[in-house]
């Protein structure tokens, strides 16, 4: 429970814009 | 040398700001801003092919499903949407895309992280918000954390972050905040934007050709 929720959010992958540049078939 | 890339960009992309001036205003150059007129135009012509990109155009382009539902990118389309238009245009895409550069200000990647966290756009993050991007995530990453739990977690996050203690995060407490915890920041930096023009090289090569 000493977890930070923001950084938590942060390394989500699906709080992350990465997908956009990820080439799609 | 420009000139010739410019020109084909116009007519390329018609009504949009020319790319000298996004690149003036962003961390952008001319060539990245040129490259992402490449993806641009990929998203903006997947669905409705109408030059724009609508939010299940985006969130095809994120998760290669249009359907999928998801807060993030739900609060991310609309914080590209500057104009409230239901849509994103081009020079909204290079301004917005531009605050998740590398090397971006940490002062643009701190208000624009306080926007998209502040959910209800109270000018506050208050618990509840907090409460719902944490239940958010467990359900996007299919984790399943008890009640007490989540509410530990965000307990702890506000007791950190919420230095007056009246119960929301305000513009000041958030920017201390992400200054202790940088890490809070890592998702508004995209390092695929630092190599743009490799990603997306088809028009730099086309427009170099003509050069």
């Amino acid at each position: 429970t000493n977890l930070n929720a923001f950084e938590i959010i942060s390394f989500s992958s699906g709080f992350d814009l990465s997908g956009l540049f990820i080439e799609k078939e | 040398m420009g000139c010739a890339s410019s020109r084909q960009f116009g007519a390329r992309a018609a009504g949009h700001v020319e790319p000298e001036v996004l690149a003036s205003d962003t961390s952008f150059t001319v060539n990245e801003v040129e490259a992402l007129y490449e993806l641009y135009k990929r998203m903006s012509f997947s669905i409705i092919k109408d030059g724009l990109i609508h939010k299940e155009e985006f969130q095809l382009a994120l998760f290669r499903n249009s359907k999928k539902a998801n807060l993030f990118a739900d609060r991310v389309f609309d914080l590209f949407d500057l104009k409230r238009t239901g849509v994103i245009d081009f020079e909204e895409f290079v301004r917005s895309l531009s605050v998740f550069h590398p090397k971006a200000p940490t002062s643009e990647k701190t208000a624009f992280a306080f926007k998209l966290y502040d959910l209800r756009g109270t000018g506050y993050i208050e618990k509840e918000e907090l409460r719902e991007l944490v239940l958010a995530l467990l359900d996007e990453s299919d984790l399943c954390l008890s009640d007490s739990t989540v509410e530990a977690i965000v307990d702890n996050t506000f007791s950190q972050a919420d230095s007056n203690g009246d119960g929301k995060i305000d513009p000041e407490e958030w920017e201390e905040f992400v200054k202790k915890n940088p890490a809070a920041l890592r998702n508004m930096s995209l390092p695929y934007l630092q190599d743009i023009t490799m990603a997306f090289p088809s028009f730099i090569t086309r427009s170099e050709a003509k050069d």
